[in-house]
Order: structure tokens, then C-alpha cells, then sequence
């Protein structure tokens, strides 16, 4: 049962992929494993998918990991995704999205690039495939996506950390999310959780243009900043990434948003100031209870703003 | 397995858009093998470097001489990884 499963811990993949198992097992009527796809290194790509029946529904996808090294991404959304298949039937908000929501959720969204901090190189940030003419391996996942790609606010190093990649959708890993949500069809919401910096931001981050519902994802923005702070008092700041961060290229909520999903949204997590995306496993079940409250505002609001 | 041994992680705040510029340009001297944490973004906001052991002199010259205040955030980094996975390698132990 997960109630054995320690969610105050950092796992391994083999641990994680075993713990999905033992979820749906556990809520059998609730939630399943699907595979989207594989990774350049052959892993499974593995999402779990919540839902209470019906077809094609509309849905939120969710991911965590997507840069392997900010581990307290994928632990947040292992607890998260717990969350959601506990508090089915008991949390009103939870059941009132369930009962006409999908949910899909991938925490492990980058397996070799997870796998290679575990055994290589703790720091790893990219993918793992090989970039031809260049001794340095692996393209930042979040720079790879068909939205303002290939611009200034990535870069065209194959051995920097934002390395664009050779064309967009180029990393298996990124393809797989962006077949599966154009091929659903029905995603109302993409919510990417990044580590760390306190941030939640939204489209966009290759152009200065703000999105036409600016005014309302900033709204939902604020709300969910300030029930987020009310658990522990973690203070995020909230905006567009261009005006919030800086200029950022190819990023998966900027391709979301261009491709019909007008709920998107990135988390950057907490930041301590002393551990940067390092947080000491202690801060796992903090960092993602004081996360929850702030995600289920933004689910909710997709569920009261159909369209 | 890659060691980070004496790698630092320093909390930079750069007091104007020149002193962002220059952060920016510390980040693409590949001989340092600067590792953003923490990109640089604006004026008065916290930027997070890593820097590896060997450029820690180069880096920290640097960032005194164009009076860029910084603080060291993380000592070591090898250290805090080690607690780490000694800390994985516990809870593990306990969990079984």
C-alpha cells in the first residue's frame, strides 16, 4: 500500500516507477499507468492518469522533473499525486474536478537525465542524447519546445546549460508530451513544476505581448500565491515570465498556451536561500503541502472557466 | 560519479542592469565552468551561481572588482550531496 511508501524521501526511478504500481493499485477505480512514449535512452515515459470514467474529457496535465537535478519537483508530485487519489470523495474541490476532469501526471518527465543524477552526475539538468559535432551531451528539456525556438532566450551551445537543441521537439521526451496533449485534444491546463525560486508564472516568455486573458491568469496567479503563502508563509512572486524572470525560448507552457491550452502555467518552488533546488528531504512534505493549495486553485478555476 | 569537492554556490545581487550585464558575461566564460542556478534577471534579485573549486579565485576577483555583492550559499557542494545520500541511504534502511 502507499502507506508505506515514504514521501519524505528522494527516490530512485526503480523506486518511483514501483510506487506508481502499488497507487493504482491501490485506487483501481481511480488511476491508471500509460505510457507516452520512450526516452532517447529507451525508458518508458510513464504518466498517471486520474480519472473517474467517461471519454475524452476535458483535462489538466501536470509534470515534474522535466530538469532531473531539482529532485524536490518529482517528490512534490509523487506526494501530489497521492494527494489527489486520497482526497477523491472527500475533498469537495478534488471530487467536484474528478467527476468531469481528467488528470495526467508525469513526474518522472526526463528518466535518463533522473536516472544520470543518481549515478553520474547529482547536478544534471538536460536530456541525455548525444549532440552531433559536440563532445557535450544533452539539450535543456525546457528550452526545446516549437514556441519562439531556437531564440536568444536559450542558447545554440550544445555544451551550455540551455543548450535549444537541434530543432524544436528534437528530445523524445518533449515530443512525447506534445504529441500526446495535441493528440488528446481536450487539455484545458498545462501546470510545468520547476525548482526553485518562488515563482508562479505564466505565458509568455518569448514575446513581450501578453496573453489576451492576461488580466485573469494574473488574477488566478495572486489568489494562488496567497493561499500558498498562508500555509507556511512562502512568499512567490507572480507574472508573465518575460515580465517576472526574463526572455525565455521554447518553454512548455509558452508552446501549450500557442496550441489552445490557456491555463498554463510553471511553478518554480521554494527556495530557501541556503539549499538553491538541494532542499534536505525534510522540506519535501512542506514544500509540497504548501504547493497543493495553490495547484488546487488553479484546477479549480479550470473547472469553473470551461471553454 | 562526478564530485563536486569545494564547489560553492554563491547568492549574487546585482546592483544595476550593467552589473547584470557583466553576471551575464561571467556565465558564458566556458573556461570558468559557471553553472546558473539561479539565472540573472534584474536588479536586486538574487542570482545563484555555481562555481567549481578551481575558478572560485577567477569568479570571486571578479565580482569584487565590479563590486557585485555576493555571499556564499552553499560552502560545499560535495557536502551537502554526501548528506544527502546518506540521508536516502537511511531513510531507505528504515523504509525496508
Amino acid at each position: 500500500s502507499t502507506s508505506t511508501f515514504d514521501f519524505a524521501s528522494y527516490h530512485t526511478i526503480d523506486e518511483i516507477y514501483h510506487w506508481m504500481d502499488v497507487l493504482v493499485g491501490d485506487h483501481p477505480n481511480l488511476v491508471s499507468k500509460i505510457q507516452i512514449g520512450q526516452s532517447y535512452e529507451n525508458r518508458p515515459l510513464y504518466v498517471l492518469k486520474f480519472s473517474t470514467g467517461g471519454s475524452n474529457r476535458s483535462a489538466i496535465w501536470l509534470d515534474t522533473g522535466i530538469h532531473p537535478r531539482e529532485w524536490i519537483t518529482q517528490a512534490t508530485g509523487i506526494w501530489t499525486a497521492n494527494k489527489i487519489a486520497e482526497e477523491y470523495g472527500k475533498d469537495p474541490s478534488v471530487t467536484a474536478i474528478l467527476d468531469s476532469m481528467d488528470i495526467f501526471f508525469e513526474i518522472v518527465t526526463n528518466p535518463d537525465g533522473f536516472v544520470f543524477t543518481h549515478s553520474s552526475d547529482r547536478l544534471w539538468r538536460k536530456t541525455r542524447s548525444i549532440n552531433a559535432g559536440s563532445p557535450c551531451i544533452g539539450v535543456d528539456p525546457n528550452r526545446n519546445w516549437d514556441a519562439g525556438f531556437g531564440g536568444s532566450g536559450a542558447s545554440s551551445d550544445p555544451c551550455s546549460e540551455t543548450y535549444h537543441g537541434p530543432y524544436a521537439h528534437s528530445e523524445r521526451e518533449v515530443k512525447a508530451i506534445a504529441d500526446f496533449i495535441l493528440g488528446h485534444g481536450n487539455v484545458k491546463s498545462v501546470i510545468s513544476i520547476h525548482s526553485y525560486s518562488q515563482m508562479l508564472l505564466f505565458p509568455y516568455g518569448y514575446k513581450t505581448a501578453p496573453v489576451p486573458n492576461h488580466q485573469e491568469m494574473n488574477e488566478l496567479a495572486k489568489k494562488a500565491v496567497s493561499d500558498l503563502a498562508a500555509v507556511y508563509g512562502t512568499k512567490y512572486t507572480y507574472g508573465s515570465i518575460m515580465d517576472t524572470i526574463y526572455a525565455a525560448d521554447g518553454i512548455a507552457v509558452d508552446w501549450a498556451y500557442d496550441n489552445g491550452v490557456k491555463y498554463s502555467f510553471t511553478f518554480e518552488l521554494r527556495d530557501t536561500g541556503r539549499y538553491g533546488f538541494l532542499l534536505p528531504s525534510t522540506q519535501i512534505i512542506p514544500t509540497a503541502t504548501e504547493t497543493w493549495p495553490a495547484l488546487l486553485d488553479v484546477m479549480v478555476h479550470v473547472l469553473e472557466h470551461p471553454y | 560519479e562526478k564530485l563536486f569537492m569545494g564547489d560553492q554556490v554563491l547568492r549574487v545581487t546585482a546592483g544595476d542592469e550593467g552589473q547584470v550585464t557583466q553576471l551575464r558575461v561571467l556565465g558564458e566564460q566556458a573556461e570558468l565552468q559557471v553553472d546558473f542556478w539561479r539565472h540573472p534577471t534584474r536588479p536586486g534579485h538574487p542570482a545563484d551561481l555555481r562555481v567549481p573549486f578551481s575558478s572560485l579565485p577567477a569568479v570571486k576577483t571578479f565580482l569584487e572588482s565590479n563590486n557585485i555583492s555576493y555571499s556564499i550559499m552553499i560552502e560545499d557542494v560535495q557536502e551537502l550531496l554526501d548528506e544527502e545520500r546518506r540521508t536516502m541511504v537511511k531513510s531507505r534502511r528504515t523504509e525496508r
